[in-house]
C-alpha cells in the first residue's frame, strides 16, 4: 500500500 | 474554529478538479498518484516532504480532497516563495478536520 520508504507514510521519505 | 479556511472557494474549485483527474479511489489518493504532481512543481523533495507531512493530516499516507488541497496550496505558495511552515498553521486546517 505504502510506496517504497519502510513504514513512512511519506512518499517523499 | 470558526476561522475562514484559508483556501479560497476559487482555489478550491481548481484543486478539486485537479484532484478528480487523478483518479481518487473511495475519495483518496494514495502517494503514488500524489506524488508525480508534486513533483512536477519543480521544487524540492525535501520541500514537497514537507509539504506531504503537513498536508496528511491523519497520517494514513493517502490524501482526500480537502487534505490535497492543504498540499496544492502549499506547493503554489512556495513556488511564489513563500516558505512552507514547519506545522500547519489553524487558518490552513481543513473545517472538516479541527
Amino acid at each position: 500500500q505504502y510506496p517504497a520508504g519502510g513504514s513512512s507514510t511519506n512518499p517523499f521519505l | 474554529a470558526d476561522l475562514p479556511w484559508v483556501v479560497k472557494p476559487e482555489e478550491k474549485m481548481k484543486f478539486d478538479s485537479i484532484f478528480d483527474s487523478l483518479g481518487p479511489v473511495g475519495g483518496m489518493l494514495s502517494g503514488e498518484k500524489v506524488k508525480p504532481v508534486l513533483l512536477n512543481s519543480k521544487l524540492p523533495v525535501d520541500i514537497l516532504g514537507r509539504v506531504w507531512e503537513l498536508s496528511d493530516i491523519d497520517r494514513d499516507g493517502m490524501l482526500d480532497r480537502d487534505e490535497f488541497s492543504v498540499a496544492m496550496y502549499l506547493v503554489y505558495r512556495a513556488l511564489e516563495g513563500e516558505p512552507v511552515p514547519m506545522s500547519l498553521p489553524p487558518p490552513l486546517v481543513p473545517p472538516s478536520k479541527r
